[in-house]
């Protein structure tokens, strides 16, 4: 007899009140929340695994600019993206995780692909990029990741900064 | 940061989670979004879980296996183990931080200690419920 499934998402925690975005970015928002969630329920609900779920809704939230992930992704201080992500498999404990990648389109997928290929579990960095390059992974140029929202944000604090040495970022300056 | 957890028809449960880092973060920083045990975690039998918030804190807690821990061995359930993270030892530290997780008989818990968190799951009967404050 078939066990029950479920799933949960979430698109990051944060210090976002209500009028910090239009009515339209919450809605967009809201709606790539159901996307991610619907994509991995479809999986699930017709007997798909659970690993294949959680990478469906991730992707999903990674590919909307609404969410601190992928297309969308904060900057750091230098200006640029590296992104982490990592996905793992409860029956057997395999796992796979890139760190600082900033070429991958999808870092979840190229943890999936890292956690197939079972040998290793994380991947870092330059090199990080050049194996998911090598599995076929789709790969993009660094800008791809930026948003003006992200732009505006770091500008913001690094304004703050020179303004106020001592100024420490606030939860809210650092997560949105 | 996003993250996802599921539980399927064989009873297999699995989690995934993705970030950008924060803003401002120093080159080459990593998050616990990439550490296995810490942001995202997965015991068949057990739990998935996968955080959101500042994953310095996160990495010290080893806040996944941590969450599969306390159910595994002091019989908490889904809800006292993640609450126990993010209203306890993360509040103690004063760090924002969230969560989504699940058990191995389909229960999944969305806790955050912010103002707001993206959060969705799918209720028993298939109902899609998402949410960002306290809607």
């Amino acid at each position: 007899m078939a066990g029950p499934v479920g799933v949960a998402i979430h698109g990051g925690c944060g210090a976002l009140r209500r009028e910090d975005l239009t009515g339209a970015e919450w809605a967009a928002a809201r709606e790539a929340l159901r996307r991610s969630l619907r994509a991995a329920w479809d999986i699930v609900g017709r007997g798909g695994s659970s690993l294949d779920a959680v990478e469906a809704a991730v992707t999903v939230m990674e590919d909307s600019p609404a969410f601190n992930a992928g297309h969308g992704a904060a900057l750091n201080a230098d200006g640029f993206h590296e992104l982490d992500a990592s996905i793992m498999d409860g029956a057997t404990l395999r796992a796979g995780g890139v760190s600082c990648v900033r070429r991958i389109r999808n870092p979840v997928r190229a943890a999936r692909a890292i956690l197939d290929e079972g040998e290793w579990v994380n991947f870092a960095g330059e090199g990080a990029d050049a194996w998911a390059e090598r599995a076929g992974l789709a790969m993009v140029p660094n800008a791809y990741f930026t948003t003006q929202r992200r732009v505006d944000a770091l500008r913001t604090l690094k304004e703050l900064e020179a303004q106020h040495a001592s100024h420490r970022a606030s939860e809210g300056e650092k997560h949105g | 940061t996003v993250g996802a957890v599921a539980l399927d028809r064989a009873g297999h449960l699995a989690a995934a989670t993705s970030t950008g880092g924060f803003n401002n973060k120093p080159a080459a920083r990593v998050s616990d979004s990439s550490v296995i045990g810490a942001g995202t975690y997965a015991r068949d039998g057990v739990c998935a879980v996968s955080c959101t918030g500042r994953g310095e804190f996160f990495i010290r807690l080893v806040a996944g296996h941590e969450i599969a821990s306390r159910m595994d061995y002091r019989g908490q359930s889904l809800k006292e183990a993640t609450d126990g993270v993010i209203f306890g030892d993360m509040k103690r530290w004063d760090v924002g931080a969230g969560l989504c997780a699940i058990d191995a008989n389909g229960n999944a818990v969305v806790p955050y200690n912010t103002i707001g968190m993206y959060r969705g799951f799918v209720t028993p009967q298939g109902g899609l419920h998402v949410g960002v404050h306290d809607d």
